[in-house]
């Protein structure tokens, strides 16, 4: 089984997408073989990768709408794109937006992601899943399939009040999967000379003690222009203090034993 | 017709909320009656003025699935709690994150809080809708009932890119009401500092014209303080830049003709 990790908080610009990219590149570059999902409709991680949209044939959409493609399903290999070495990317479109109507009510909606990964755990070391902000049926198929999940908390105050919802969400999933994912929290968007921030990191580690990872993903500018030339970090400034704490978070994942 | 200002985007973390409580704060200031709806089930808004979750008894959340109190349908006035002079707050609960699920199918789910704000024009002169993030049930409900949209945006790459989106779905309410809202951008979170943003601005105004506010909002330390305190801008720190800020983009609107 590959490891599946979701970047997940149904608070919205908290940096997930930002994670899931820069995690994926940072643990390709560990000489992973990982595969992106873009499970947001709004296709951040998609065109943060460079990748545009209207160029986007098959989509994460027809993997959870269970569309066939040569009389077979769509499987996640058929949609991935590679992005860098070891780093390939399975895109997401706007019709991602009509799952919540569509999929309302039909039996074993929240599986159909884990069902499609199970198809490919071969073939991926680690597979990275960028959650919308939000907990419905799109962020629940991600927490369903996934066996640690990433929560980016920006150490702003709605984003820590919000953090019991979360935790509230992971145990019904392990409720109903009998074994739910590993939460690990991960502060970003660290200004560490704002008094208010230090304080709200202390806080947070006393409140929940080793569910807080070491890793801090500290504000750098680099990385919001990443973003816009639509490359991981790794490739737009190697040097900056964006990438460093990127991949301090990819080592600290690894040696804590993702099963690999 | 009471004016109803709805602060939408479906891109997380852009200052919906952090809008919605000062504007709302800022109208009631110029001697407006004011009422805030917080339509996001996280109830930021709510906790952003200092509210409770479990102190509130009817929400939003009983407005959007019709209950009852006392053999009558619950109304807006029934939820609200005064937040300061001609400021009031009708909060949300966890339980609207279920509406998504609860209403698919219903006839007319996207008109009910038109419906229930027709109740109480008389009230209130203007009336603020807070959105969480995404395009689902809860934002087209405050699409459908407004008369303006205020779209904040942090002038980062995914937030001018997800803008496409938010003028569609307009469109699309326009076709349906016969006369959509009128759409403002509201640039916030704005660092002048930032060289990247002050071009994302210039192009921004550039490409819109008009329909970008002259007001922005610049990144400003104690309205994030302001939340953690659970007070809007106006009562925790009256002469910093983000009251000055909204007190602007108040005066804008107000001399714009909201029809009051
Ligand atoms: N460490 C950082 N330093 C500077 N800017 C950052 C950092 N992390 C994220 N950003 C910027 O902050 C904004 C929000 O980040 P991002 O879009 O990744 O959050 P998100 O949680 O994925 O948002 P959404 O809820 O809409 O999916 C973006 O403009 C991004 O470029
Ligand atoms: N002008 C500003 N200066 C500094 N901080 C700000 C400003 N506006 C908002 N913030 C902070 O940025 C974070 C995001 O803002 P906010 O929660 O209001 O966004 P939102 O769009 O409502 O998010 P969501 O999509 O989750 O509803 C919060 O921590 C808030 O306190
Ligand atoms: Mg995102
Ligand atoms: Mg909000």
């Amino acid at each position: 089984m590959a490891n599946v990790i979701a970047i997940a908080n149904q608070k919205g610009g908290v940096g997930k997408t930002t994670t899931a990219i820069n995690l994926a590149a940072s643990l390709a570059g560990a000489k992973r073989r990982v595969l992106l999902v873009d499970l947001d409709p709004q296709a951040h991680a998609t065109v943060g990768c460079g990748v545009r949209e209207d160029e986007v044939e098959l989509s994460t959409w027809d993997i959870l709408r269970g569309a066939d493609v040569d009389g077979r399903p769509v499987g996640l290999s058929d949609t991935a794109w590679e992005i860098l070495d070891g780093l390939f990317l399975a895109p997401s479109c706007v019709g991602l937006a009509t799952v919540e109507q569509s999929l309302a009510g039909e039996e074993g909606r929240e599986t159909r992601l884990k069902r499609a990964l199970e198809q490919v755990t071969s073939r991926y070391d680690i597979v990275v899943v960028d959650c919308g902000p939000g907990l419905g049926i799109l962020s629940m198929n991600a927490l369903m399939a996934a066996t640690e999940v990433i929560v980016p908390v920006d150490l702003g105050f709605f984003s820590l009040y919000g953090l019991g919802r979360v935790m509230d969400t992971l145990r019904l999933v392990a409720e109903r999967t009998g074994r739910g994912p590993a939460m690990h929290i991960l502060p970003t968007l660290y200004d560490t000379r704002a008094r208010t921030m230090r304080r709200a990191l202390a806080s947070l580690r006393d409140q929940h003690g080793p569910v807080v990872l070491n890793a801090a993903i500290h504000f750098n500018v680099s990385l919001r222009e990443a973003a816009a030339m639509g490359s991981p970090i790794v490739e737009f400034a190697p040097d900056s203090r964006g990438h460093e704490d990127y991949k301090a978070l990819a080592e600290e994942l690894l040696s804590a034993g993702l099963h690999l």
